[in-house]
């Protein structure tokens, strides 16, 4: 219902933001 | 009857009140359950932050917001610790699918993922009662001004001694994680977003530099420019 453009990858997630991937 | 700011304004309050029902003002049976499966148990760090931003946030909100208003400051730290609470859940159930794993043990004991989250969800708290509108540059207005005039974003930032930088990184997780966000909130947290982006993660004091820096060194490239230029 938003238009947010999302831009995280399938592989990209919190855990990768903050480097605990 | 017709709308009128403050209508849209107090039915948001109300909207965001009723989503927020059901969750609670401490970790659910779940996030505990995830908690546990940690190498290293996060709950009396988590527990302990919480109790710790809430006085400090408190503290800035009355004295920001004056006398008339004592108390005010705590009431939106309970929403925003509820909502907190539920978009950490929703953000671990998201990660445990995508990555297949159960221990988060290095997320959850990161200090700066949780003061970034909670930072968004009192933003979210902050923004349903003061309204969207941009004044001085930042954000405020709204059916809550004028006394909050000074606690639109990125005053929760300077509160939380936060990077503008880590703040940021939540943002878009928060929005996927939480999808009875307001079409307004969505808006507003994309408008920090792009605050963060043209201005604030470049002010001269910005860990980016460092970032950026230590980047460059690991690597072939070019020189990091300084923050005048």
């Amino acid at each position: 219902s938003h238009d947010y453009h999302f831009g995280l990858e399938d592989n990209e997630g919190i855990s990768e933001l903050f480097d605990c991937d | 009857p017709p709308q009128t700011p403050v209508r849209a304004a107090m039915s948001s309050i109300q909207q965001l009140r009723v989503d927020l029902t059901s969750s609670g003002d401490q970790p659910s049976a779940v996030l505990a359950v995830y908690f546990k499966n940690c190498t290293l148990d996060p709950t009396g760090e988590i527990l302990q932050r919480v109790e710790r931003l809430g006085q400090l946030f408190s503290q800035m909100f009355d004295q920001a917001v004056g006398l008339r208003c004592v108390g005010l400051g705590k009431q939106r730290f309970t929403l925003g610790v509820r909502l907190y609470y539920r978009v950490m859940e929703a953000m671990l159930k998201s990660e445990e699918k995508r990555l297949s794993v159960q221990n988060f043990s290095k997320l959850l004991n990161d200090s700066t993922f949780h003061t970034s989250l909670l930072a968004c969800a009192l933003e979210v708290v902050m923004a349903t009662y003061g309204g969207t509108s941009f004044k001085n540059g930042g954000y405020s207005g709204g059916a809550g001004a004028p006394a909050e005039t000074d606690l639109g974003f990125p005053w929760i930032l300077d509160v939380f001694r936060l990077a503008a930088f880590d703040f940021y990184k939540v943002i878009e997780s928060f929005i996927k994680a939480e999808p009875t966000l307001s079409k307004d909130n969505v808006k507003h947290l994309e408008r920090c977003e792009h605050l963060t982006m043209e201005t604030i993660a470049w002010r001269g004091d910005s860990p980016l530099f460092e970032l950026l820096r230590l980047t460059h060194e690991e690597g072939p490239g070019e020189q990091v420019e300084p923050p005048s230029t």
